[in-house]
């Protein structure tokens, strides 16, 4: 795992509460703002189960630490979009809290309903991108969220080891987050 | 009129359309000259891979190219070979996350 320049992280107290909103003038309009919301709270679940922070929704935008948004091209942040694949996303370190999404993409979440080639899985991308929200940079371990690239039709939710060490190194461990169950998974799932 | 279903319309290729066209780039190594190198240097910039000043590049796989390559496959976990093989071009072409590689002070590795 790989942190930014000076390791950021968030530094509210513990146990920490960071709260999360969608901007309002900046959605994609053929999937449902609560299938989106279901997508990212699961991200944030994830993140949330191995580290002592709780992630809250708010409606308010303006005060959320973490706002989430779809942009097309130049979006006025230094960092364009490019259209269909190619960049899918992007996120901004510690405390800068901005994830933005590129409308130009085919999100889904279930790739049997959404036939396309270039259809992304949002969860996947979203789980990345709020790791660097926390402070996690990309890694060179190619099973890792935080690894840089993703096929397109491809789903890659789930934290690995090199993505649990590197955020708790950061915000320690959640006190019910066991080691033993993340290693059983991993090896359940190489045996695969 | 029956149109065709959304799916069949798209005919992209399963990776960006922009870097599709360094698959052209495939096997070159450090001397040769190839048109559209340059816009793989614009891609290694914009990931922090070339850390140029002057973004006036070449069709040239020169030196600093070469080190740019050795440094993507290093973090990107591929085989260091230091040319364009296909894991390489096929990693290149994938879509991914637009934060640079190279915005990074500490790597850490596993106990």
């Amino acid at each position: 795992f790989v942190y930014f320049n000076g390791k950021p992280r968030w530094l509210h107290t513990t146990p920490m509460t960071l709260t999360y909103a969608f901007s309002p003038d900046n959605m994609i309009d053929y999937m449902s703002i609560s299938e989106i919301r279901s997508v990212f709270k699961r991200a944030f679940s994830r993140w949330a189960s191995v580290i002592p922070v709780n992630f809250t929704e708010t409606e308010n935008y303006l005060s959320a630490n973490i706002r989430i948004g779809f942009y097309r091209g130049d979006h006025g942040d230094g960092e364009p979009f490019d259209g269909v694949l190619g960049v899918l996303a992007h996120a901004f370190s510690p405390e800068n809290g901005r994830l933005h999404l590129d409308a130009a993409e085919t999100w889904t979440v279930d790739f049997n309903s959404v036939k396309s080639k270039v259809a992304v899985d949002l969860e996947s991308v979203a789980t990345h991108e709020i790791g660097h929200v926390l402070g996690l940079a990309h890694t060179s371990v190619k099973e890792a969220v935080m690894y840089p690239s993703l096929s397109p039709r491809t789903k890659k939710v789930d934290l690995k080891i090199d993505d649990v060490e590197g955020v708790q190194a950061l915000y320690g461990s959640n006190p019910n987050f066991k080691f033993s169950s993340l290693l059983e998974s991993e090896n359940s799932s190489n045996h695969a | 009129r029956i149109l065709p279903d959304k799916s069949t319309v798209i005919t992209v290729d399963a990776h960006n359309a922009t870097w599709h066209e360094f698959k052209r780039l495939l096997d070159a190594g450090k001397g040769s000259h190839v048109s559209g190198m340059s816009e793989l240097k614009t891609y290694f910039h914009r990931f922090g891979y070339l850390p140029i000043s002057d973004t006036n590049f070449t069709d040239s796989f020169d030196t600093q190219l070469e080190s740019a390559v050795v440094l993507y496959q290093k973090n990107l976990g591929l085989s260091v070979t230091g040319k364009l093989d296909s894991d390489t071009i096929s990693t290149i072409m994938s879509p991914r996350c637009g934060m640079s590689d190279n915005a990074h002070a500490l790597h850490t590795t596993r106990r």
